[in-house]
C-alpha cells in the first residue's frame, strides 16, 4: 500500500498543473519604485501530457488526438504540450522616471490555468 | 539578442578558460554560478520593456506622497473578481483607460497673487504624459474639510476655468473656458471631482501654452471674510498646516490614458472569465 501511494504522488507530480512561480521585488531591488504589489505571483505550466487526460486539463481534441497517438508509438507525434490556457491581468503601483505615481494594468501576466494543447 | 550574444560570448570563454586550467575550473564547480552582471542588466532592461519603462526609475521615496486614492483605486482593480484591465470609474469615460497618472500643483511665484483660500490657479506639469498614450480621461479633485461651527447648510458653487491666456496687469484682461461646477454642501466631507477633460487635451496638444486652471469657490454672496466656511474646499495650504498634513490635502489630477498594449478581449473570453 505504501508503495502505491509513493507511485500516485510521484504521477501527481508529473501531471500538467499549474506550480508557483513568485518574484520578490524586493529581491531585485525593484521595492524602491513599485509601491504595490510587492512582488510578482506569475505561476508556470509544467508537467505531461498524457492519456487519458482529465477534465480539469481542457484539453482540445486535437490534443487528445495527438496523445493518444503518441501513446501508441511515440515516434509518431510527440505528446501535447502543458502550457497556460487561462491568464489575468496584474495592477501595479508604481514611480514613473519623473517621479509620477502611476497605476498601471497590464494583460494576461499571471497564469489562472493550465491545459494540455 | 545583445544578451544571447552575451550568454553565447560568456559561454565561449568559459570553455577556453576550461582547456587552459581544468584544476581552478573544479573548484568553481562547487561554487553557486554568479551571473554575469552585463546579463543581468539585459535581462532587468527586457523586463522593464514589458512594462512600458525606458530604463529603471530612480526615486527618493522620502520625499513622494503616494496619494490615498490611488492605493484606493489599486484595492479596488485587484479586489475585482471578473479580469480586465480597463480602470473603473464611475461618471468618467475611463473604461477604455488602462493607465492613471496623479499630478499635484506645482507650486510658483504666481501662487503669492491669490490671497485668499477661495480662487486659486492650479497648475499640473501634464509633459510626463508620453506621446504614444491616448487620452481618455482627465479628473480634478479637490479635498473638503468639515465646517461644524456657524452656517452648516449653506451650498457652494464649484467652477473650474481653464486658462487660455494669461492676463497682463493694466495691459490685457485673461482669457478663462469655463470647463465643469459642482455644487457642494458644506457640511459634508470627501472630495469633490471635476471633469477636466478639454484643459489636459489642450495642454497635450499645444504644452507651451499650460498656463493651468484657475478654481474659484462660490459662497453665493455670504460675507466676503476669510472664515472656515471659505476653506471648505481646499485649494491652498493654510499657513497653520504641515507640509505632511497638506500632502494628503492637496488638489491631485488624474489623467487617465490607454497605452494601446491590450489586445481587445473577444466576447468568448469575457463570458469565460465571468463563468
Amino acid at each position: 500500500a505504501s508503495l502505491r501511494r509513493g507511485h500516485r504522488r510521484k504521477n501527481f507530480h508529473e501531471i500538467c498543473q499549474r506550480r508557483a512561480l513568485y518574484v520578490d521585488f524586493a529581491d531585485v531591488g525593484w521595492n524602491d519604485w513599485i509601491v504595490a504589489p510587492p512582488g510578482y505571483d506569475a505561476y508556470y505550466c509544467h508537467g505531461e501530457c498524457t492519456f487519458p487526460m482529465p477534465d480539469h486539463l481542457n484539453s482540445t481534441n486535437h490534443a487528445v488526438v495527438q496523445t493518444l497517438v503518441n501513446s501508441l508509438n511515440p515516434s509518431l507525434a510527440p505528446k501535447a504540450c502543458c502550457i497556460p490556457t487561462q491568464l489575468a491581468s496584474i495592477s501595479m503601483l508604481y514611480l514613473d522616471e519623473y517621479n509620477k505615481v502611476v497605476l498601471k494594468n497590464y494583460q494576461d501576466m499571471t497564469v489562472v490555468g493550465c491545459g494540455c494543447r | 539578442t545583445t544578451s544571447t550574444e552575451k550568454v553565447v560570448s560568456h559561454r565561449h570563454s568559459d570553455k577556453k578558460s576550461h582547456s587552459q586550467d581544468k584544476g581552478s575550473n573544479e573548484e568553481q564547480k562547487e561554487k553557486p554560478q554568479i551571473p554575469d552582471p552585463a546579463i543581468l542588466a539585459g535581462l532587468e532592461g527586457n523586463f522593464l520593456s514589458l512594462f512600458g519603462l525606458n530604463k529603471r526609475p530612480i526615486v527618493d521615496r522620502s520625499k513622494i506622497v503616494i496619494p490615498e486614492a490611488m492605493k484606493q483605486l489599486y484595492a479596488e482593480i485587484t479586489g475585482h473578481d471578473v479580469d480586465s484591465v480597463n480602470i473603473p470609474k464611475p461618471g468618467l469615460h475611463s473604461k477604455s483607460a488602462n493607465t492613471v497618472r496623479s499630478f499635484t500643483h506645482e507650486d510658483s511665484k504666481i501662487d503669492n497673487r491669490f490671497l485668499h483660500h477661495h480662487r486659486f490657479r492650479l497648475f499640473f506639469n501634464v509633459s510626463t504624459i508620453p506621446q504614444s498614450e491616448e487620452l481618455k480621461a482627465a479628473e480634478l479633485t479637490l479635498s473638503r474639510a468639515t465646517v461644524v461651527e456657524g452656517e452648516t447648510n449653506v451650498r457652494h458653487q464649484v467652477l473650474v476655468y481653464d486658462i487660455l491666456r494669461p492676463g497682463i496687469k493694466g495691459k490685457r484682461d485673461p482669457i478663462f473656458l469655463l470647463i465643469d461646477s459642482k455644487t457642494v454642501l458644506i457640511n459634508g466631507t470627501g472630495t469633490v471631482s471635476l471633469d477636466v477633460l478639454p484643459a489636459v487635451q489642450r495642454w497635450l496638444r499645444q504644452p507651451k501654452q499650460n498656463y493651468g486652471l484657475l478654481v474659484h469657490v462660490d459662497s453665493a454672496g455670504r460675507t466676503a471674510a476669510e472664515g472656515p466656511v471659505h476653506r471648505h474646499v481646499r485649494l491652498k495650504r493654510s499657513a497653520s498646516e504641515t507640509r505632511q498634513e497638506w500632502d494628503q490635502q492637496q488638489p491631485l489630477l488624474f489623467a487617465y490614458t490607454d497605452d494601446g498594449r491590450n489586445k481587445p478581449r473577444s466576447i468568448r473570453d469575457v463570458n469565460r472569465s465571468r463563468r
